[in-house]
């Protein structure tokens, strides 16, 4: 693409197509979006995130990261769209703008970049990252159980050759550490979002245990106006709660690690299911997933801008 | 490159806690090499398996025996990937 205007937000791209539109973003809109390089894969690709920000030292911040189980491509396509959307919006909504006025907007598009190409090139079933276990022929660890939160415990794998291995130890996936790291040095990160494909769910802590978070009253009233918000483009259904009483027990997932770090609105969203296809989902539900993902996603961002704590 | 010829994926659903017991029992039958696309959790909450052409006859068997109903989401896998791919090289010549 020769620009963001004429980027096609309408099909699935390969990694290095999406780290290129992000270089456009960068080279078109310098005065609000700027590149992070936050680490390196397993495999020595850039950890690339977009900082959105109207200036100012350490703001509070809001995170979002989409992708991080390669082969749920919607997520990462997703993750596009808000990219232009936010630079789109910003100055012509208001309430978009208020938000940048005061915090700023992390987006992480492709957090697992060795599955991702991984699912273009070798395996389009790919989930997991792309290290190598010891002893064992299996590679890749479930990112979403590699978090120091419950690690180990019931709802991941030990077993290598699993989808959902939670790997050696905590952070052993540079993936996972490289956010981890981001997040205790940034120290004001109010708001994580970590984006999932499929099943239509809006979640909040935890997964890893039965008792309810604090905040569990105000994360639900959260996700019931986000969920609505979100229906009431194309009327698709979502169910919300926390991840273990909505889905199921999860040890070593993303949110719960954010929430005891002192992130109090942290969500996880698993995107459409058309119902037909799984995360197989056709290249014409990115855009109009995207839109209705975008409203939630405001909901949250305005609760976070307007109840700081 | 893996190929997925013949793969279907299953779209399950369970009606009460002991079929989904018999699902989780079925998850860990490695050598069907099942790849849950979502797991089972609830009655519910419907599991989506994606099954190797080799092991479609002992899943649905599996599933019949325990009255476990069932319905085919992706008959054929790879001709889903194929047209994803064809779709993505048309995208980029335009």
């Amino acid at each position: 693409a020769l620009s963001v205007e004429t980027f096609n937000y309408a099909t699935y791209h390969t990694l290095n197509e999406i780290y290129d539109f992000m270089d456009l973003l960068v080279a078109e809109r310098p005065n609000l979006v700027s590149k992070i390089e936050i680490g390196y894969s397993t495999e020595g690709l850039p950890l690339n995130v977009l900082k959105f920000s109207t200036g100012g030292p350490n703001r509070p911040a809001i995170w979002i990261d989409t992708g991080i189980h390669s082969r749920e491509w919607v997520t990462q396509a997703t993750g596009v769209w808000f990219a232009k959307k936010i630079i789109s919006d910003y100055g012509k909504d208001e309430s978009l703008t208020a938000i940048l006025d005061k915090m700023d907007i992390f987006l992480e598009i492709i957090t697992n970049p060795d599955g991702f190409v991984f699912t273009h090139t070798q395996n389009r079933m790919w989930r997991k990252t792309r290290s190598i276990n010891a002893g064992s022929s299996c590679r890749g660890v479930d990112p979403n159980r590699n978090w120091d939160a419950g690690f180990g415990g019931l709802g991941s794998s030990r077993n290598p050759c699993s989808e959902t291995y939670h790997g050696p130890h905590a952070n052993s996936e540079p993936e996972v550490k490289a956010i981890v790291d981001f997040v205790k040095q940034h120290g004001n990160i109010k708001a994580f979002i970590s984006i999932h494909s499929y099943s239509q769910l809006l979640l909040y802590p935890y997964g890893y245990t039965k008792t309810p978070v604090p905040d569990q009253k105000e994360l639900d009233s959260i996700a019931t106006a986000a969920v609505t918000a979100l229906s009431s483009l194309y009327g698709t259904s979502y169910r919300y709660g926390s991840i273990i009483t909505t889905i199921y027990q999860a040890s070593g997932g993303t949110i719960d690690w954010t929430y005891n770090q002192g992130i109090k609105y942290s969500f996880t969203f698993e995107l459409r299911d058309a119902g037909r296809y799984g995360f197989m989902l056709p290249a014409n539900q990115i855009i109009p997933t995207a839109q209705e993902t975008w409203k939630a996603l405001m909901v949250i961002m305005e609760h976070a801008r307007d109840h700081p704590y | 490159t893996e190929v997925f010829v013949g793969h279907q994926v299953l779209r399950i659903s369970m009606a009460n806690e002991a079929q989904v017991e018999k699902m989780r029992e079925l998850e860990t039958m490695d050598h069907l090499q099942l790849d849950f696309w979502a797991s089972p959790s609830h009655p519910e909450r419907p599991v989506d398996v994606r099954v190797p052409f080799t092991s479609l006859q002992a899943v649905k068997v599996f599933l019949e025996q325990n009255n476990i109903q069932y319905f085919i989401l992706i008959k054929d896998l790879q001709r889903l990937v194929d047209d994803e791919k064809a779709q993505m090289v048309r995208q980029r010549s335009r």
